[in-house]
């Protein structure tokens, strides 16, 4: 699931801002 | 020992509702200043036949471009819930590519003008007749009146912010992996929530009305993913090179 959603889990990963 | 019901004390529940209105409020698309200096300005008639004559496509690709903004908002918002960042990664995407939508659809209702059935969007408030172009009046009815009857139980935001938590921590969703752990956060945001309606001395009722709406949220969602594919079918290519990438992982 986390590979065919990168940009999701990237935007999860990133920290919040 | 499987029992998913959480034992939380009141001042536990405060807490949860305060992390989580502050959360919703940070995120939120629009800020209470904001919408409360907004002019409610509603779109003139030629401007609304401008949105008409466009395109399908262009319509298409302009509203996939909104919605995909208001998810990233959303996404925000889920990182500031309490305990949703300790979940599994595939939990995480799981309840977001399940949930985001229905949030935008609820959050919607913070932009709505009942009186005349009308939502902002691309800086004025637009009415149904708007978005006849996407070749859809039947979702754009159903979001419209989802919206109208929503907005009628005039949620204040930290209810608002509640009902969108409890919406995005929903345990029956398919494909989780952690299905107990998530159905202990919702079971916790749904006691902050009836906590906050009763201190908030809401009648009993609107804790089912709210319920009512999980289906009719779900509902929204699944008809506008039929008519993203019925559309994809005529415009591959468009969908391809044209819709913004988040989108295309959410509802591909």
């Amino acid at each position: 699931l986390k590979e065919k959603h990168k940009i999701l889990h990237q935007l999860l990963q990133n920290s919040t801002s | 020992d499987g029992d998913a019901s959480p034992t939380v004390s009141m001042a536990e529940l405060d807490h949860l509702s305060q992390i989580i209105s502050k959360s919703h409020l940070e995120t939120c698309q629009y800020l209470k200043e904001e919408l409360q200096q907004m002019s409610w300005q509603s779109f003139l008639q030629d401007e609304v036949e401008s949105y008409q004559s466009k395109p399908r496509e262009v319509m298409w690709q302009l509203c996939a471009l909104k919605i995909t903004e208001a998810i990233q908002y959303v996404v925000e918002f889920a990182k500031r819930i309490d305990g949703f960042m300790d979940l599994c990664q595939n939990d995480q995407i799981v309840l977001l590519k399940a949930g985001s939508l229905e949030v935008v659809f609820v959050r919607m209702c913070r932009v709505f003008d009942s009186q005349n059935n009308a939502v902002y969007f691309d800086g004025k408030f637009a009415g149904p007749d708007v978005f006849k172009a996407l070749g859809c009046d039947d979702l754009i009815t159903s979001v419209f009146d989802f919206a109208k009857s929503l907005s009628s139980l005039h949620l204040s935001e930290d209810e608002l912010a509640l009902f969108s938590a409890f919406i995005l921590l929903s345990a029956d969703r398919s494909w989780l992996q952690e299905k107990l752990q998530v159905e202990k956060l919702q079971q916790k945001t749904q006691l902050a929530l009836q906590h906050v309606l009763q201190k908030n001395q809401r009648e009993d009722g609107v804790m089912n009305k709210l319920r009512c709406k999980v289906s009719a949220l779900r509902s929204l969602c699944s008809r506008h993913t039929e008519k993203l594919s019925a559309f994809r079918a005529i415009y591959p290519d468009i969908v391809r090179s044209h819709f913004p990438p988040l989108y295309k992982e959410l509802f591909g």
